[in-house]
C-alpha cells in the first residue's frame, strides 16, 4: 500500500544525458496567430491512399498536414472555431479520416468530431456532446468514452463510430459515486476500461455490459493521478500513472511517472517503480504521454524528459529549443516519432 | 512482496463481471 515499497529508478545526472537518442527529422511551423495547444498523428485517406498525417491544434484552429517528400508538410484541411477554444485533440484509434477535439476554457464544454464531406472534400464538424465534461478518451475499435455532469448526476457514455466515422452507437456505463478524472485502456483487453477518480481510487468497467466491476484505493501520496497505460499479466493489473500534482521531494526529486501493481480481485496494490527527474533537473511534471515502453513528459522547467520504462530510468533530456520552452509532447501513433510542441506553433518531430 | 496482494486469479475480469451481475 505504501510507496515506501516502491523502488526508485536509478537517477542519472543531467550531465550523463543528452539528446543523442533523439534525432530531429522534421519541423512544422504553424503560422496561425493563436496559441498552440496540442498535436497528434493519425491516418488520413485521400483518393484511396492512406497517409500518416499530423494534426495541430491552436486555440481556435485545428489543421491537418499531409507529408510531402523529404519530411516537408502541407496543410490540407483547417477547421475553425469561433466561440469556444480548443483544449485538446482526442485521437480515436482505428478510425480513418476522423479526429475529435475537446473544447472549453478551463473545463471541457464540448466534444466535436472533425471530418470532411465526401461530396466536396470540405471540412465538417459535428457536435458529439456538450455540457460539463470531466474526462474523455478515444479507445481502440472506434470508441470514445466521456464522463460528464456533477457527482449526483454523473454520466459515463461510450460512443462507437462506424468505420467511415459516421453513424454511432451510444451506451452508458455505471457511474462510480465520485468524480472521474481520467480514463485508461487496458492493453489487449478491449472490454476493460480503467478510470482514476478524485478520491484516489482506480475503478474498472466491463465495456460490454457497462458494469462497474471494482473500486480500488491507491496510495494517497499523490493526488489526482492520471492513468496512461495498463496491462494485465498473471492475474495482476500493472498501471502507469503520472502525478501532475506531485510535490518535489528533496531525496527523490520529483516523481513524474509511477508503475503500480494491483490485484483486481482483492483491490490490494503497491508501488513498483517511481520514475523521477534526473538528479540536478529542477521542476516537476507538467504533462506527458506514454506509448509502449517509453514515457515522455514536459517539465515545469520547459525541458522534455524521456524514460525507458523497462530500463527504469530517464534516457534523454530535450532542453528548450529556439529560446522557447516546450509546452506539450506526444508520441506519434503512426510511427515511433516524438512530436514536441511550443506555444508559438512550432512542432518538432524527433526520431527516438 | 506480491504475496501481500492476496489470492490472484488469471480470470479476474470474468469473475468480477459474474460477481457484479449477482
Amino acid at each position: 500500500h505504501s510507496t515506501e515499497q516502491t523502488k526508485v529508478a536509478d537517477l542519472p545526472t543531467c550531465d550523463s544525458l543528452n539528446t543523442g537518442s533523439l534525432q530531429l527529422v522534421s519541423k512544422l511551423k504553424n503560422p496561425s496567430g493563436s496559441c498552440s495547444v496540442d498535436v497528434s498523428a493519425m491516418w488520413w485517406e485521400r483518393a484511396g491512399f492512406k497517409e500518416p498525417c499530423i494534426i495541430t491544434a491552436c486555440e481556435y484552429v485545428v489543421s491537418l498536414w499531409k507529408p510531402l517528400d523529404t519530411w516537408q508538410w502541407e496543410k490540407i484541411y483547417t477547421w475553425h472555431f469561433i466561440e469556444v477554444p480548443v483544449l485538446q485533440i482526442v485521437p480515436v484509434p482505428d478510425v480513418c479520416n476522423l479526429v475529435c477535439v475537446a473544447l472549453g476554457s478551463l473545463e471541457i464544454r464540448e466534444i466535436r468530431a472533425l471530418l470532411c464531406s465526401s461530396d466536396d472534400e470540405s471540412e465538417k464538424q459535428v457536435l458529439l456532446k456538450s455540457g460539463n465534461i470531466k474526462a474523455v478518451l478515444g479507445l481502440t475499435k472506434r470508441r470514445l468514452v466521456s464522463s460528464s455532469g456533477t457527482l449526483c448526476d454523473q454520466q459515463v457514455e461510450l460512443m462507437t463510430f462506424a468505420e467511415d466515422g459516421g453513424n454511432k452507437e451510444k451506451q452508458f456505463l455505471m457511474p462510480p459515486e465520485e468524480t472521474i478524472l481520467t480514463f485508461g485502456e487496458v492493453q489487449g483487453m478491449q472490454d476493460a476500461l480503467l478510470g482514476t477518480t478524485t478520491m484516489n481510487n482506480i475503478v474498472i468497467w466491463n465495456l460490454k455490459t457497462g458494469q462497474l466491476l471494482k473500486k480500488m484505493h491507491i496510495d494517497d501520496s499523490y493526488q489526482a493521478s492520471v492513468c496512461h497505460k495498463a496491462y494485465s499479466e498473471m492475474g495482476l493489473l500493472f498501471v502507469i500513472l503520472s502525478h501532475p500534482c506531485a510535490k518535489e521531494r528533496e531525496a527523490l526529486g520529483s516523481p513524474a511517472f509511477q508503475l503500480i501493481v494491483i490485484n483486481p480481485k482483492t483491490a490490494l496494490n503497491m508501488g513498483v517503480m517511481l520514475y523521477c527527474l534526473p538528479q540536478g533537473q529542477a521542476g516537476r511534471f507538467l504533462e506527458g504521454d506514454v506509448r509502449d515502453h517509453v514515457a515522455a513528459a514536459v517539465l515545469t522547467s520547459g525541458t522534455i524528459a524521456i524514460w525507458d520504462l523497462l530500463l527504469g530510468h530517464c534516457t534523454a533530456l530535450l532542453p528548450p529549443t529556439s529560446d522557447q520552452n516546450w509546452s506539450f509532447v506526444k508520441w506519434s501513433g503512426t510511427d515511433s516519432h516524438l512530436l514536441a510542441g511550443q506555444k508559438d506553433g512550432n512542432i518538432f518531430i524527433y526520431r527516438y | 512482496s506480491l504475496k501481500d496482494l492476496g489470492p490472484i486469479s488469471l480470470n479476474w475480469f470474468e469473475e468480477l463481471s459474474s460477481e457484479a451481475l449477482l
